[in-house]
C-alpha cells in the first residue's frame, strides 16, 4: 500500500481532473489552465451542495477572470475559504496538518501540485456530503489507476481530519 | 498467473475501501 507521503502531487492532479470531468459542469475542464480561474471548482462545489454553495455564493466568483491572475487568485481564495467553512459548518470536521493549497501558485503559475491539493479538498467534500453515495459510486466506476490515486488522496485527508 | 492475482487483489482493496466509505457515517452532529 502506498504511504501517504508518497502521493505524487502531479499524478494526483491529473487523476482528480479526470474525476472532476465526471461532474459535467458547464465550464471546460480538460486542461490545468481551464481550472486555475476557479470557475469549474465553484460549479462542482455547487453540484456537491447547492444549498450551501448557492447562487449568492457562486455569483461572487468572477467568470471573466481571463489571464488576470489577481482575479483568478481572488476567486481561488473565496473557493478555498468556502471549502474550509463547509468542512467546519456542514461536515463538522476540521482539517488539521494538511498543507493547504497555495492559491497564488495556482492562479499565477498554474501549479499542478497545488491545484491537486485544491481538488483533493473538493474530493473530501464530495465523499462526505449528503449525496456522497452518488459520488463514491461514480469513482468506483472509473479506471482502477484513477481509483487508486483517489483512494490514497481520501486516505491522506482522513488522516488529517478531526471532528 | 501472479499478475492476475495481483490485479484481483488490487480490485478487492479498492472495493473494500470505497464500500467502507459508503457505510461510514459522516456529517455534522447537528
Amino acid at each position: 500500500m502506498n504511504t501517504l507521503d508518497s502521493v505524487d502531487r502531479v499524478e494526483l492532479c491529473e487523476s482528480l481532473m479526470t474525476w472532476i470531468q465526471t461532474f459535467g459542469v458547464e465550464a471546460s475542464c480538460k486542461k490545468i489552465d481551464d481550472l486555475t480561474n476557479g470557475v469549474v471548482m465553484a460549479q462542482v462545489l455547487q453540484k456537491i451542495d447547492p444549498a450551501y454553495f448557492d447562487d449568492n455564493w457562486i455569483n461572487r466568483i468572477k467568470t471573466e477572470a481571463g489571464d488576470n491572475w489577481r482575479l483568478k487568485i481572488s476567486n481561488l481564495k473565496k473557493i478555498l475559504k468556502g471549502i474550509l467553512d463547509y468542512n467546519h459548518e456542514i461536515l463538522g470536521q476540521q482539517i488539521n496538518d494538511f498543507t493547504l493549497p497555495d492559491v497564488n501558485l495556482v492562479g499565477e503559475h498554474s501549479d499542478a501540485a497545488e491545484l491537486g491539493r485544491m481538488l483533493q479538498l473538493i474530493l473530501g467534500c464530495a465523499v462526505n456530503c449528503d449525496q456522497k453515495q452518488e459520488y463514491i459510486q461514480t469513482i468506483m466506476m472509473m479506471e482502477e489507476s484513477v481509483q487508486h490515486v483517489v483512494m490514497t488522496a481520501i486516505q491522506e485527508l482522513m488522516s488529517k481530519e478531526t471532528p | 498467473d501472479p499478475n492476475m492475482k495481483g490485479a484481483a487483489a488490487n480490485e478487492g482493496v479498492l472495493a473494500n475501501f470505497f464500500n467502507s466509505l459508503l457505510s461510514k457515517k459522516t456529517g455534522s452532529p447537528g
